[in-house]
């Protein structure tokens, strides 16, 4: 009854979270989309590349969850290491007493055998009803109020949906239910790119591997390898939950969160092999 | 010398295109060059800078302390902590508050006891590293495990230090595998 979280794995390798506490309800989950690959001669053919998203269509591709997973729990840190393919694996952390989930990612080397570039993301699928309103924030200072589908300044016709909708997070996209006065948070440890395409919903993109160049000046395609394969990459997302009405108590947990991930302490070893505590000390 | 070269560096990688990735392969190869160098000399600044305040309190008889950092903790990889049974590690917080963290250090043994300053036992866990970290290519590491612990209220701006030794006998061991149970 104490538990702040009750966190199950289904059949897809998605992972299920009740933040009992709040009353949230989420499910994380990773999906790709397929790199545009254009002829780049006029604008509207040009490629996915370094410079723009351009997914082929606004369909998510599913993954097959060929893996397993694990659960570890100790007095300071209870982990479920969830392995989904080959190429996406990530670890879910609870850390004693705290309340938020670390989600702890590893994807690639992307798969391009098919020549098909692919950009992977993760989504956090709540039943938040948020009213094609979310929150990213601006240099990690003010969050900027975005809507789906719109423009402050000026009537606009989204021509791409996907990444239309599309902004930078630098360190954090947040969405909230208004009659519920409940909030859901994503903390990054990287510049990410981000958007909410549903209601309830939270996407970043975590990974890109593209095969032609979008000729916007770079002249390569996005396909950086290393040990003769495309690259591997580690991060992090810090997941939280909250009463929107309790604004300031939010605030302070989030701004001390997201100091935490971009600030932390620099770690410095030193050996001390021949030498005892009482040495030392 | 290397300080400025540091800050040379940080120039460089304020460039559109190093900071968002649009630069050629080779040019991005480069930069990381600049960078590796870089973050090592920095490495010995912060570790002088360390050995000073430390000396401080010190008589003056006292040898240089050297600290060295792990630039690849971010895939559970540190050559320091799996090589030694005994080690310091410290923390330094850059925030201008006190910051309480967890700890994960990558080790090879089974059982370690940490202790602060003050000799206080801290409590900790062992990890396993998952399969797919410890298979990523080009990582160079005998860890298999992670030692969590807490370090509290790190001072501001200051630093926090703590004994890590390996324990021969495996207790304490909080190791526990529930593969079974399908949620946590």
């Amino acid at each position: 009854d104490s538990a702040l979280f009750n966190i199950t794995v289904n059949g897809n390798g998605n992972v299920i979270v009740q933040d009992k506490h709040q009353d949230i309800e989420y499910t994380q989950s990773f999906h790709y989309y397929e790199g545009a690959e254009g002829n780049n001669k006029v604008f509207l053919n040009r490629s996915s590349g370094a410079y723009i998203f351009r997914p082929k269509t606004s369909d998510i591709k599913n993954l097959t969850n060929t893996g397993s997973h694990k659960i570890y729990k100790g007095p300071l840190v209870d982990e479920m290491h969830i392995t989904i393919n080959d190429w996406i694996s990530q670890v879910v952390r609870v850390y004693n007493k705290e309340n938020f989930l670390e989600f702890n990612w590893l994807v690639g080397p992307i798969p391009v055998g098919e020549h098909i570039g692919k950009e992977v993301i993760t989504k956090y699928s709540s039943n938040l009803k948020t009213n094609k309103i979310f929150y990213t924030d601006s240099n990690g200072r003010e969050m900027i109020k975005r809507i789906r589908d719109f423009r402050p300044t000026w009537d606009v016709k989204i021509a791409e949906p996907v990444s239309g909708n599309y902004y930078p997070v630098t360190s954090k996209i947040f969405i909230n239910d208004k009659k519920r006065s409940l909030k859901l948070s994503v903390l990054t440890d990287r510049s990410e790119g981000g958007t909410s395409l549903r209601d309830g919903e939270i996407e970043l993109m975590v990974h890109r591997r593209l095969l032609s160049d979008d000729a916007f000046g770079v002249g390569e395609p996005l396909n950086e390898e290393a040990f003769g394969t495309g690259l591997e990459t580690r991060g992090q997302h810090y997941v939280i939950g909250g009463r929107a009405s309790d604004v300031s108590s939010i605030v302070l947990k989030e701004k001390k969160l997201a100091q935490k991930l971009a600030l932390r302490p620099w770690t410095f070893i030193t050996p001390v092999e021949d030498i005892t505590f009482e040495q030392w000390s | 010398k290397n300080l400025e070269e540091f800050r040379e560096a940080m120039g460089i990688m304020q460039h559109h295109d190093a900071v968002t990735g649009t630069e050629k392969q080779k040019v991005a190869n480069d930069y990381a060059r600049i960078l590796y160098k870089n973050m090592y000399q920095g490495d010995d600044i912060v570790s002088s800078s360390l050995s000073k305040w430390i000396l401080k309190n010190k008589n003056e008889n006292s040898s240089p302390v050297q600290f060295h950092s792990c630039l690849e903790l971010n895939i559970s990889s540190c050559t320091y902590t799996e090589e030694n049974t005994n080690f310091v590690v410290t923390l330094y917080n850059p925030q201008s508050q006190p910051v309480t963290t967890y700890v994960r250090l990558p080790v090879q043994g089974q059982s370690y006891s940490v202790k602060d300053s003050t000799g206080t036992e801290q409590k900790t866990q062992i990890v396993p590293i998952p399969t797919p970290v410890i298979n990523i290519p080009g990582r160079k590491s005998k860890a298999t495990v992670e030692l969590v612990f807490a370090a509290i209220k790190i001072p501001a701006l200051g630093y926090q230090s703590y004994y890590i030794s390996e324990n021969n006998a495996a207790q304490h061991v909080h190791l526990s595998h529930a593969t079974i149970n399908s949620s946590m």
